[in-house]
């Protein structure tokens, strides 16, 4: 692998990408989930993240643009150059410009995106049949409207499934009419128009007024290209016409006759012979995700490899299963280094990886005996049944975890564990929450004792109940406590002394100076967003912890460590 | 036999690009293009030696087989689709 002179690379783990604007290739969706699968092909090896904007100026500005596109290196036309990206820096570092003159595709030919219809948005089935008659483009047979439609199963007769086809009779994109369907006829400069135009642009996209006056609106959008248009000639985006006529013959499908090249090419009106419009048909088109990659890989600072499987070889080459070259990996460590850290592994979203090792069950511990069997419980708690052989260790994320009469209880759908500091860190369990909590629902999102007066605080959504030995009292509503209505549940809540408490929700505290005067005092903001789920006290430092994983806070209020729940904590 | 055999006949598209480049000019274009080597002096002058150093490097890059002669596998090379990012840079 190789890096740009002087290792140039970002600053900031958190890189935030904008796309500016839309080929008319694809559907908008298509091209979204493109960059972001091209984006999360560098995420998943590093500890980068990549955030969308939608307005502003991001790391990562992405565009289509043709020819001379304003950088200086302008694109030289279907083929050849695809696309370039800066290496990471400011202004137009990092940016990323995509050739619009090239077919752009998922890299097997063009993925057509319906909408409306009953097949929930779902790509075309070509070949697909219908009355007989075998499609492979969507087509405007059996509806009146000139709509193309076409099915996303084989077979439309069978299924009845179909959507409809990229059309400006249905949509526009970009420009200023928040995709608003062409009108037809419009006018522009006097002239009327009955189809999508490039008059009036100098960079050949064709575009439509979206009220019947464009002189008058100045309303307008973009023509997405429909799956039949052409590529180059003298009609760019046009469908091609079937059946067209080309030296006084009728051609149905597309045809090389009357090239040397053998390309592929078909008339976008009904007679080449004397119209003279036409353009080359489609091909399998280049694989935006794959050269979206690429440039983002130039944009986070690699540079050109010469290992030819390498992503980051110059030239393009489709691949159907495409995975990182080691060669990529060990670049973008270089830059970046790899994903270490259970912090990394949160903020990138990702709670359920990672070895799940079936550790030796724990004996179930005196008093309360483990449950065997479903109880039932005298209140509206919803039973649940206990299994025996279920091991903490197979659980990868606790409803909470608190300190109750010193020992370390671990709660997940009505049954706990309790680690207790008197036997020496064994665990207990699992018991059954009905049996010793019965008024307290199968889920709590929180729980803790308070220091004072030894009562025990469950939270379960906007409600809460308060034990004192075994009785209760609740439910009652947060906002009891002085927490606003818009608090949906109280994620964690940390013990500052006797009668103290911080209750969390989101990226929001409150300090409780008492929980017997149940006055709110202040509201702050923590620094890490959505981070904390629970919070529990063990021996003078505080553990946040969130899914799998805890980041432990000294006295000193400095996270020091950062582990797993399961491992550290519970000794899996 | 039977068939009656249909007359291909070459037809002039209009709007048609036609990239009418030698292969010694496509060459040039793509050793400077990406880097390989320097544009043009002013002379115009471009050296035997130079052009087949930089063929070397470019076939290097590209992992072709290291002649230093403009040979069919590097025409077919350079005429291939690729990222507009340099390989080497000045």
């Amino acid at each position: 692998y190789q890096t740009f002179q002087g290792d140039l690379k970002w600053d900031h783990h958190d890189i935030t990408y904008r796309i500016l604007n839309y080929s008319p290739d694809m559907g908008a969706s298509l091209i979204d989930d493109a960059f972001a699968r091209a984006f999360k092909v560098w995420s998943d090896v590093t500890p980068l993240t990549f955030t969308r904007l939608f307005d502003g100026i991001a790391d990562i500005m992405v565009s289509f643009g043709k020819a001379d596109h304003g950088d200086g290196y302008p694109f030289d036309g279907k083929d050849g150059l695809l696309a370039h990206a800066f290496p990471p820096g400011e202004g137009i570092q990092g940016d990323a410009h995509f050739d619009d003159d090239e077919n752009w595709t998922l890299g097997k030919g063009a993925a057509v995106k319906t909408s409306f219809g009953n097949a929930e948005g779902a790509l075309c089935h070509f070949p697909f049949s219908f009355g007989g008659k075998q499609y492979s483009t969507c087509t405007t047979e059996g509806r009146s409207d000139n709509l193309p439609w076409c099915a996303t199963t084989a077979d439309y007769g069978r299924d009845k499934k179909f959507g409809f086809c990229p059309s400006e009779l249905l949509y526009t994109f970009d420009g200023n009419s928040n995709g608003k369907a062409c009108v037809f006829p419009f006018v522009f400069l006097g002239e009327t128009y009955e189809g999508c135009t490039t008059e009036g642009r100098s960079d050949g996209y064709r575009w439509c007024s979206t009220t019947e006056n464009f002189d008058k609106d100045k309303k307008f959008g973009f023509c997405p290209n429909r799956d039949t248009a052409v590529i180059g000639g003298n009609s760019e985006g046009e469908p091609c016409h079937f059946p067209f006529v080309f030296l006084g013959n009728k051609y149905d499908s597309c045809t090389s006759e009357g090239r040397g090249d053998g390309r592929l090419w078909c008339a976008t009106t009904s007679n080449f012979d004397t119209d003279t419009k036409w353009g080359f048909c489609q091909d399998r088109g280049y694989s935006l995700f794959l050269v979206a990659a690429h440039e983002f890989g130039h944009a986070l600072g690699l540079d050109h490899s010469n290992i030819r499987n390498a992503l980051m070889y110059p030239m393009y080459s489709y691949v159907e299963d495409f995975s990182l070259h080691k060669d990529d990996v060990e670049g973008i460590h270089y830059l970046y280094g790899m994903i270490l850290s259970p912090c990394d592994v949160i903020r990138k979203g990702i709670f359920t990886t990672g070895p799940d090792p079936i550790p030796t069950i724990p004996s179930p511990g005196p008093d309360p005996k483990p449950d065997t069997t479903t109880t039932k419980s005298t209140t509206t708690t919803t039973t649940h049944p206990v299994d025996p052989s279920q091991s903490p260790c197979q659980i990868n994320k606790f409803d909470t975890i608190t300190e109750i009469d010193g020992d370390l209880h671990f709660f997940k759908d009505g049954q706990y564990w309790r680690m207790s500091s008197k036997t020496d860190g064994g665990l207990e369990g699992p018991f059954s929450m009905s049996k010793r909590w019965p008024a307290v629902p199968v889920v709590v999102d929180t729980a803790f004792e308070d220091l004072a007066t030894k009562k025990i605080y469950f939270f379960s959504g906007t409600r809460f109940w308060v034990y004192t030995g075994q009785s209760v009292l609740g439910p009652r509503s947060i906002e009891k406590l002085g927490l606003s209505s818009t608090v949906e549940k109280v994620e964690g809540a940390l013990q500052r002394g006797k009668g103290k408490v911080l209750l969390f929700n989101g990226e929001n505290y409150w300090r409780h100076f008492t929980l017997l005067c149940t006055i709110v005092c202040t509201k702050h903001t923590t620094r890490e967003r959505r981070l904390i789920l629970v919070i529990v006290c063990i021996v003078g430092n505080s553990y946040f912890c969130r899914d799998s994983f805890y980041w432990r806070m000294n006295s000193n209020r400095q996270v020091d460590r950062v582990g797993y729940v399961k491992y550290d904590l519970l000794n899996c | 036999w039977c068939v009656p055999l249909k007359k291909s006949v070459s037809v002039t598209f209009p709007g048609d690009v036609l990239k009418n480049m030698t292969d010694t000019e496509l060459a040039n274009s793509y050793l400077q293009r990406f880097g390989y080597m320097d544009v043009q002096h002013r002379s115009g002058f471009q050296s035997m030696a130079s052009t087949s150093k930089a063929l070397m490097r470019m076939q290097r890059q590209m992992g072709l087989e290291e002649t230093g002669t403009l040979d069919k596998s590097t025409v077919a090379a350079m005429k291939a689709p690729r990222c507009g990012v340099p390989d080497v840079r000045s």
